[in-house]
């Protein structure tokens, strides 16, 4: 009698989910021991802060479990995920193992009942929380895609109002009063349901029993999570398959029994439902960090982002001569520094300038290649024209060469000095003889005396010579 | 079957094997 949906709109209610509050701590578990009637019911109720990064929706002993249709225990899938707080998941077929429904398990679309109406629950992308009936199109949707989804039986609260008459028609009831369903809802049993508040945050239920025994029925519990400010919720498998496990451990009394009757044994199920603690995205930070309360605390320096997958080596990027790495900039050909923004030293070449020239001579070689041949270094090789020994080469040094030169130029000035000087003394006794007083040299008798009239004549006042 | 095995003697099914029909 049931028909599936393909596409179109069902109806279901969105709500939004309550965002983490730093330093809000775990889920909330408070344990119960309630009446209804005259029957004494124990139970839990968790109730959960943050439920998109806290709830996940687990396969059986972990992913790949629906596809080999995988049964384990609460327990054995609660502890390889680190849950919190577990209870048993979606409905399941006994004997093959395979798990119904639709299941979405941390975006991993797991199964799809390709539009089968039944209770569903389970939480978007942007956190938004969706209870009620969907079509196969919606369950599909990757705009916003479920990244938790789990399907249940029976559609037990809707926005504040018990919702199981309507249930009843939608989920394939039976015309018998007396029918399987009928009897489904109406029985006291071992009982879960999954749901919200109106705060967003996500609500667990479960309670003890056994089916015609012990437990409470679909009106009793949603009555009970009514008064508990649930305004969403689903119904999830019960009977033996209710389980409530606490840390790692079973928390409840199981309904079905070991192979010794004296003790009660818990089943192994299909999917769970799980409480962690808050996830990374992703959950190992791409390897480069350490989750810690929901974001990862990168190692390195050089690893960035909130999930430690971007490198990032400061605003100059490496200078653009440089890859950013892990352990930092690495050098291209040439280049050196933390930054990678120092050209590489005369004799040295390669990567981070790691390699010595190898040219003769100490010459420098190309920063990038180590080629010897570029022309500074060609001008370094080249022999000079005066052969000279190495010793000779090396004896006339710069400060030689300027001794040199300073001893060239002193002489040169003395020279220059000197000459000049003569040149004018030649020139001052040639003009004393052209100009002014003449001094009368007579001439000397060789071989007699001078006259007396000779002797005594001035020079200035009788000057034959003078003009 | 181990000491720990679930006996799965209490089945609290929504719907009975008989109604297994395929979906329209």
């Amino acid at each position: 009698d049931c028909t599936r949906v393909r596409t179109g709109s069902r109806e279901h209610e969105s709500w939004p989910s309550a965002p983490a509050i730093p330093g809000a701590g775990g889920p909330t578990v408070r344990t119960f021991v309630s009446h209804f009637g005259d029957r004494a019911v124990t139970g839990h109720l968790t109730r959960v802060v943050a439920p998109l990064s806290t709830f996940s929706v687990l396969e059986p002993g972990g992913t790949g479990g629906c596809a080999i249709k995988r049964r384990t225990t609460v327990e054995e899938t609660a502890r390889a995920a680190d849950c919190r707080v577990a209870q048993n998941g979606g409905f399941f077929r006994m004997s093959t193992g395979e798990c119904l429904g639709n299941v979405v398990s941390d975006k991993r679309r797991v199964s799809s009942s390709g539009g089968l109406q039944n209770a569903q629950f389970g939480i978007r992308r942007d956190g938004t929380l969706v209870t009620g009936y969907l079509s196969e199109e919606e369950v599909l949707d990757t705009e916003n895609p479920f990244v938790q989804l789990v399907s249940g039986v029976v559609w037990l609260i809707r926005n504040g109002s018990i919702y199981i008459n309507e249930s009843q028609a939608t989920e394939c009831d039976e015309t018998q009063e007396t029918g399987s369903f009928s009897k489904f809802v109406n029985v006291i049993s071992a009982r879960t349901a999954l749901g919200h508040d109106r705060k967003g945050q996500l609500i667990l239920f479960h309670a003890d029993g056994q089916t015609e025994q012990r437990g409470i029925n679909l009106w009793e519990m949603a009555e009970f999570l009514l008064k508990q400010g649930v305004v969403n919720a689903i119904n999830l498998d019960g009977g033996g398959s209710a389980t409530f496990v606490l840390n790692g451990t079973l928390a409840s009394y199981p309904s079905d029994h070991c192979q010794d009757n004296m003790w009660r044994c818990p089943r192994s199920v299909s999917t769970v439902v799980c409480v962690h603690e808050p996830r990374c995205q992703p959950p190992d930070c791409h390897g480069h960090g350490t989750c810690i309360a929901g974001h990862c605390q990168c190692t390195g320096g050089f690893w960035q982002g909130t999930g430690c997958g971007e490198l990032d080596c400061g605003p100059s990027n490496c200078s653009g001569h440089g890859l950013c790495t892990e352990t930092g900039c690495h050098c291209k050909a040439g280049w050196m520094g933390t930054n990678c923004s120092e050209e590489c030293p005369l004799g040295w070449h390669g990567p981070s300038c790691q390699r010595p020239c190898e040219c003769d001579h100490q010459c420098p070689c190309d920063p990038q290649t180590g080629n010897c041949s570029i022309s500074p270094v060609k001008q370094c090789l080249q022999p000079s024209e005066t052969t000279m020994s190495a010793g000779e080469l090396s004896f006339f040094t710069g400060t030689a060469w300027l001794a040199l030169t300073l001893a060239l130029v002193f002489l040169l000035l003395v020279s220059t000095v000197a000459n000049v000087a003569l040149f004018l003394g030649s020139r001052a006794e040639r003009r004393r003889r052209l100009d002014g007083d003449y001094v009368y040299h007579p001439l000397q008798e060789m071989n007699g005396e001078l006259l007396a009239t000779e002797k005594e004549q001035p020079g200035g006042s009788c000057n034959p010579f003078k003009d | 079957l181990g000491s720990r095995a679930s006996r799965e003697d209490d089945l609290l099914l929504p719907y009975t094997r008989a109604r297994a029909r395929i979906p329209r």
